[in-house]
């Protein structure tokens, strides 16, 4: 699971019999009292009562697998729906993809202007004609896109989900500590044998590497990084391909916290700076992004998740591209893509499309995923957001 | 000497829960995804919140939010404009 903290907003993915919307009164309470946000329902932030009123609220899941063995409000669609209901005013609930098939459920509130009013709703465009503004340019021109990107795995390669158990990570963890304690060796010889003109030395390399008095330190450490959750989750991280999404090589501040659970199953959270772009002041850019990847890899139920929010395109890598990849770490039987993007002005409901694909949304994802077929292919088209989904299924 | 710059994110381990964890009875992969916006954009926070809006409030009020949810901190990525936490489940 994972929770992400904006200034502004606050995004929390939660796994498996959590119980998310019990925390939702409490997450109001708190943006209320310790952030300031105006709030409803008590006279003072401190009341416990005092929520704050969100400016808009999205909740969306994955059709449920094991509906009997959640808890609260999470036993079926209908009753997170009335939670949600009970406490915001105007949203809508929608199911996305094959009823009797994988499916994908959104719970979306409207924006609520009274918190912050848009700039100008209509503005004159100077010929006589009143242009309606796309809201992501009334929420200033300055404002980077909003995007996020989601790719759902199930019915992963049974053989290939080995690598996010703890038995196969601590092993690999192992090899790579031999590896690195060979390769120390073999430079540490190589140095020595330089010193003193190639004399047999191998008597002083194994005080460093056998002596006693460091033999303990380093089976600790050892058996450190060989189970420990964050030491094993760095190493399938960059085993599975993972840390290669966001390579370094394009987006140099990008940094990985990655978790091996026991026996099994594996997150990570990345923070990803947005790609140097060339007509930066200073060669940086102040918008920062994020990933998130969950792993079960139980063949009963296996599954991978993988969201983003990096803007797909401009000088990083395309959404095609990150899609490929990520499939191809996960190897999924079935898998569905969902691109929840902010209308900009290339979506300016001004401009003439009738009859065609409200967004340029849908077209980044027409790049076939090699090995796949796409059975299913759904736009929907929202006041101010447009939503892409796709089904694919393992040819 | 290596000397990260000040917008490099900064990883913090809460090695209290992370050492201990067993996901043994973890069953259901599937997530539940929640996002509520307090404003539009960082910089149009209301005139009420505080300049760093939500990052400025403390891991230990998360804390309180996530037992409900049934979720534990493992770990903090720290980034100029936003913290991501690494959860038990």
């Amino acid at each position: 699971s994972s929770l992400f903290v904006f200034p502004h907003k606050l995004i929390l993915k939660t796994c498996g019999t959590t119980t998310l919307l019990l925390g939702l009164q409490r997450l109001l309470h708190i943006a209320a009292q310790h952030a300031g946000f105006p709030f409803a329902n008590a006279s003072r932030a401190t009341d416990i009562k005092a929520a704050a009123t969100p400016y808009r609220v999205f909740y969306s899941r994955k059709n449920f697998l094991f509906p009997d063995k959640q808890q609260g409000p999470h036993r079926s669609w209908k009753q997170e729906v009335k939670y949600l209901d009970d406490m915001f005013e105007g949203g809508s609930a929608y199911m996305v993809g094959k009823m009797n098939g994988d499916h994908w459920y959104l719970y979306i509130t409207s924006p609520n202007e009274s918190i912050t009013p848009p700039r100008t709703p209509e503005e004159n465009d100077g010929r006589g004609h009143i242009a309606r503004i796309p809201a992501s340019i009334l929420r200033g021109a300055d404002e980077p896109s909003d995007e996020t990107l989601e790719i759902l795995m199930t019915d992963l390669d049974e053989e290939n989900a080995k690598q996010f158990y703890l038995d196969n990570a601590s092993a690999l963890a192992s090899e790579q500590l031999a590896a690195r304690a060979q390769k120390a060796r073999d430079e540490a010889r190589q140095s020595l044998g330089d010193l003193t003109n190639g004399q047999q030395i191998d008597e002083d390399v194994d005080v460093f590497s056998n002596g006693s008095d460091a033999e303990a330190p380093e089976q600790v450490l050892t058996e450190a990084l060989t189970t420990e959750g964050h030491a094993l989750g760095t190493v399938v991280s960059e085993a599975c391909g993972l840390s290669n999404v966001y390579p370094t090589s394009r987006y140099p501040d990008a940094r990985v916290d990655a978790y091996l659970f026991s026996p099994c199953g594996f997150s990570a959270n990345g923070v990803v700076p947005a790609a140097p772009q060339g007509n930066a002041e200073d060669g940086k850019s102040s918008s920062i992004h994020y990933f998130t990847v969950h792993v079960t890899p139980e063949p009963n139920c296996s599954f991978a998740s993988f969201e983003t929010n990096v803007p797909g395109g401009q000088s990083g890598r395309t959404t095609s591209e990150i899609i490929e990849h990520v499939v191809d770490i996960f190897k999924p039987g079935r898998f569905s893509v969902t691109l929840f993007e902010a209308k900009g002005r290339a979506a300016d409901p001004n401009v003439a499309n009738e009859g065609k694909l409200p967004s340029t949304s849908s077209q980044r994802l027409l790049a076939p995923v090699p090995g796949y077929r796409r059975l299913d292919r759904i736009v929907h088209d929202f006041e101010d957001y447009d939503l892409v989904f796709r089904f694919y299924e393992k040819e | 000497t290596f000397s990260p710059s000040e917008g490099t994110p900064h990883l913090t381990i809460n090695h209290d829960v992370a050492a201990e964890l067993d996901s043994s009875n973890a069953f259901e992969g599937p997530e539940k995804l929640l996002e509520v916006w307090f404003a539009p954009s960082p910089t149009s926070l209301p005139p009420s919140a505080q300049p760093n809006g939500l990052k400025a409030v403390s891991a230990d009020e998360w804390v309180g939010m996530l037992d409900m949810v049934n979720c534990k901190i493992l770990s903090v990525l720290e980034s100029e404009t936003v913290d991501a936490y690494l959860l038990s489940e």
